[in-house]
């Protein structure tokens, strides 16, 4: 039996904008620890792994470790009949192919059930391994997210350099090229509108904007996203989810061969 | 050219 009451349901609502267009089908496991999901875009080039952490839940019942299969279009699809200011509880027994989400109004005058029928899905979890990055930048998620749109109007790729001038966003085009960079500024009167860079080491990768863009889909949950590189290592784009948890977001580098 | 690398290449199967 699983019952999870989550009293801020647009955090839910907001999370599944954010995955359903990269990843169609995928595994939500429900542990003690939490409600998470990890799962790759259909050519394997983007990883996605999101946790909503138990204590983040008004409720929470999870009597054993728990797989059910989704189709993301199709909760999706469920999730967008809930309020923004409704409560959403989500609901299953264990080895049913069904779950439920339920739907009620702060003022409790409109209870509402959506029952979804759930998948098989054959997916392989992989080892995500602990990495020390040889940059790290923090920033408003609104200039993430207004950098990528900009560039990739001129281009397909970026160029993600830091350096102790700070980072740069480059792409190039048919019509030409661009350059973004973004110095470190951290007097800022708020402190989600601050650019933090930390650098252990310089670093440049290549990146495909179309992935990035798709990623910034999750700005709505977060004022502030951070960017994690190294070399030739995937890039890490990470999200908080409130104070219960993250989604980030793992996209491998084109890399000169 | 760069060519686009696959997440299953850096991370394997757990």
């Amino acid at each position: 039996m699983l019952e999870l009451r989550l009293v801020q349901g647009s955090l839910l609502k907001k999370v599944l904008e954010s995955i359903k267009d990269l990843v169609n089908d995928a595994n939500f496991d429900c542990s003690s620890t939490g409600f998470s999901l990890q799962a790759m875009d259909s050519s394997h080039v983007a990883l996605v792994s999101l946790l909503l952490r138990s204590e983040g839940f008004e409720h929470y019942r999870c009597d054993r470790n728990l797989s059910m299969g989704m189709n993301l279009g199709n909760m999706s699809k469920m999730l967008k009949c809930a309020g923004n200011d409704d409560i959403i509880t989500i609901k299953a027994d264990d080895g049913g192919d069904t779950v439920t989400f339920m739907f009620e109004s702060p003022t409790q005058d409109k209870i509402a059930d959506f029952e979804m029928k759930l998948m098989d899905i054959d997916s392989e979890h992989l080892g995500i391994p602990d990495a020390e990055y040889h940059s790290i930048v923090r920033m408003p998620s609104s200039e993430f997210q207004r950098i990528c749109k900009d560039l990739s109007t001129i281009g397909d790729t970026v160029v993600i350099s830091v350096t102790k001038e700070g980072v740069k966003f480059s792409t190039a085009g048919d019509i030409g090229t661009a350059n973004i960079v973004l110095r470190q500024n951290t007097t800022v009167d708020k402190p989600e509108d601050a650019i933090v860079i930390e650098m252990n080491e310089p670093v440049s990768l290549s990146f495909a904007l179309r992935y990035m863009n798709s990623f910034t889909k999750a700005t709505p949950l977060s004022d502030t996203v951070t960017i994690s590189l190294s070399s030739e290592l995937p890039v890490v784009v990470e999200y908080k989810v409130a104070e219960m948890g993250y989604i980030r977001y793992y996209l491998a580098p084109k890399i000169e061969e | 050219v760069n060519q686009q690398r696959q997440i299953t290449s850096f991370f394997g199967k757990s």
